[in-house]
């Protein structure tokens, strides 16, 4: 953030640092046009960097206010960690986001690249649900386009249900690897439920020892 | 099979082979995985008594044979690609020789000088050396620096004296330390001609090789039951005036001469390489744990049925109910998700590996700061995952049978280990604000 505000031109991931640094400049948030378009994992993924624009700067800016205070290095980062985590958090999501959708583009069969783009777009929506605040507060979104965003996830569950079992197949899980009964590829989950249970130690008596250590003697005395 | 779920699969939209081979990296990697898969599967040796119904000693007990059968199976096969490896020991969750094979020996290759890959390299891969890595102590964990153990050197014997010198001082936590390993790589604060030169790895004998008992002035021992990980020793190492011979210290780098001069390593960056592939390591196992759980929860939904949707109707399969998808299919996009960035960092890293034998230290900063905090990032978010998976299976989500519970306990780790969570966050932090 020191170095892209310096004019520094960075390299790599965080290179969204420069070119964030110019569109974040102070202008009255009504009249910055909404960038998120609920529909297009593009315009999803540039909401989720600017984001992540926005807080690091906010997190430098804590900081910057700290050393105002007149404390040390150390007690302002330490006074600040708080939204650093934050950031973090954001820069994070921003690089897994972002490298959802370029995975997409190295799909080349029509039915998967369907299945994964509804999982990507769900997965980038369900995000920006989860942290609407930063999206709002920094005016990627909308209060309508907030409504949007629920309306749409929505309608991906839907989309998705058909194709739920088949996406959790392609992972490809023995049974002997996942060890579940609730999660065999057979499905039979009751009638081996059950085996299992009787072959519970505990059971290995249809009796437990404890009924005559404790038990019999215990009701012979009341 | 469930009529329920070969409805499910006769209604997919998509070609669940072809999925599975982008997963795996191609075709190619599908079949070799599965392979790998079935010798595991049909091994007789690997079978054991359900580890539900074990105590934890016998859950130890089998864990060590399976391991010392692992071993052998993969020199039968040939089997020496790390990434079959893993393939092999998925069927395991975790076993007391994890940190020989993951740690000790990859730190040998990376920190040995040819000198000391001569002595120790054979002995540790033909497991009279049954080695682990010693760098938590029971006061210190992420803070490096803040590690209290010493290796003072004496250049009168030529030898390194060890030490804990205090009760937080103690190394806790290496798995295989408590009743399993015979040596351990110290991680301790190196201290000659008065002064200290800050950590160095010491290669320290804890039993003897003939009768597995401690040696002299080596206090070890295992650390007790923990909330999961019960196949292994993690154990607990106090040190008492040990001396090991001068080349005892991983000297491919820093050395110490025998007159006691320290002589600095050409670049302190050197063990970053290592970090960035545990923790990318890492991001791919929060993709595979959450995709189990992700398996379980969602083939239990189709054919678990409950309640009533339209009144007098029969009752639908749970995964019917908008809040039953909700709960799961974000975090099954999340499983994807992480799987392809687990993907990213592996191939990440082996490109930064070549630039790093090449002297171009450039992008390890940037990816340092990445792995840090994707570790975190990842981890945080698949262990709650896993947590509403168990949940979205309601009170059979509970039991054992349904594998959640340890896949929770034995996934939630990954958390705390390998640099805890928040720190890992504070050091991308850093990176994000200098840039």
């Amino acid at each position: 953030y020191r170095q892209a505000s310096a004019g520094h031109q960075l390299s790599g991931i965080v290179s969204y640092l420069n070119e964030s640094e110019r569109r974040l400049q102070p202008q009255s948030v009504s009249s910055r046009p909404t960038v998120v378009n609920v529909n297009d994992l593009a315009s999803l993924v540039d909401a989720y960097k600017l984001r992540a624009a926005k807080l690091v700067e906010m997190a430098a800016k804590s900081i910057q206010q700290e050393l105002q205070k007149r404390v040390s290095q150390e007690d302002a980062w330490n006074n600040s960690a708080i939204d650093l985590v934050r950031a973090s958090d954001a820069h994070c999501h921003y690089v897994v986001v972002k490298l959802f959708a370029a995975k997409l583009g190295e799909i080349g069969d029509t039915g998967v690249h369907s299945v994964l783009s509804t999982l990507a777009l769900l997965y980038a929506l369900q995000g920006i649900q989860q942290h609407s605040g930063d999206f709002l507060q920094t005016g990627l979104l909308s209060v309508p386009q907030l409504s949007q965003v629920s309306q749409r996830l929505k309608d991906l569950l839907a989309q998705l249900r058909p194709n739920a079992v088949g996406l959790v197949d392609a992972f490809d899980y023995r049974d002997e690897m996942l060890n579940s009964v609730l999660g065999r590829y057979d499905g039979n989950v009751y009638e081996h439920m059950f085996e299992w249970a009787r072959r519970s130690p505990l059971n290995k008596t249809e009796v437990h020892e404890s009924y005559h250590k404790y038990l019999k003697p215990l009701q012979a005395k009341l | 099979m469930n009529p329920d779920i070969t409805r499910e699969r006769e209604n997919a939209t998509f070609d669940v082979e072809k999925l599975t081979h982008i997963l795996d990296g191609g075709i190619e990697k599908t079949k070799r995985r599965r392979e790998i898969e079935s010798l595991v599967i049909s091994d007789p040796d690997f079978q054991s008594e359900d580890l539900n119904f074990l105590s934890r000693s016998e859950r130890y007990d089998a864990a060590v044979k399976k391991s010392a059968h692992m071993i052998l199976k993969l020199r039968e096969y040939g089997i020496s690609d790390p990434e079959e490896i893993y393939y092999y020991s998925l069927h395991m969750i975790n076993t007391p020789l994890d940190l020989h094979l993951g740690m000790f020996l990859p730190t040998l290759l990376n920190q040995a000088s040819p000198e000391q890959m001569e002595t120790f390299f054979i002995p540790a891969w033909n497991l009279e050396i049954i080695g682990t890595y010693a760098q938590t102590e029971m006061g210190h964990g992420t803070h490096l620096r803040g590690l209290e153990t010493t290796a003072t050197y004496d250049p009168a014997t030529q030898e390194f004296v060890m030490n804990s010198p205090t009760i937080t001082s103690i190394k806790w936590w290496p798995g295989g330390l408590g009743k399993t390993s015979n040596h351990a790589i110290v991680l301790a604060q190196l201290h000659t001609q008065g002064k200290c030169h800050g950590l160095q790895a010491f290669i320290v004998p804890l039993r003897s090789m003939n009768t597995h008992i401690p040696l002299p002035g080596v206090v070890v021992g295992d650390i007790g039951p923990k909330f999961g990980f019960d196949e292994v020793d993690n154990g607990y190492l106090k040190l008492e005036n040990v001396r090991i011979p001068r080349d005892h210290m991983l000297m491919k780098y820093a050395k110490v001469e025998a007159d006691g001069t320290y002589v600095k390593p050409p670049s302190a960056k050197l063990t970053y390489g290592t970090m960035v592939f545990i923790r990318s390591m890492i991001v791919g196992e929060a993709g595979h744990a959450l995709a189990k759980s992700c398996t379980i929860a969602i083939r239990y939904s189709s054919v678990r049925h409950q309640s009533e949707i339209r009144p007098g109707e029969p009752e639908p399969q749970i995964m019917d109910y908008q809040t039953q998808q909700y709960k799961l299919f974000p975090l099954l996009a999340t499983a994807y998700a992480y799987k392809f960035v687990g993907q990213y960092m592996n191939q990440v890293y082996h490109r930064i590996t070549g630039d790093i034998s090449q002297g171009d230290f450039s992008e390890l900063p940037e990816l340092h700061a990445l792995s840090a905090g994707l570790k975190a990032f990842t981890t945080w978010t698949a262990s709650a995952g896993i947590e509403v998976c168990r949940m979205a299976c309601g009170g059979h989500g509970y039991s054992r049978c349904s594998a959640l519970p340890d896949i929770y306990v034995n996934f939630v780790p990954t958390c705390t280990y390998e640099g805890e969570n928040t720190v890992m966050m504070l050091q991308t932090a850093r990176f994000l604000i200098k840039s």
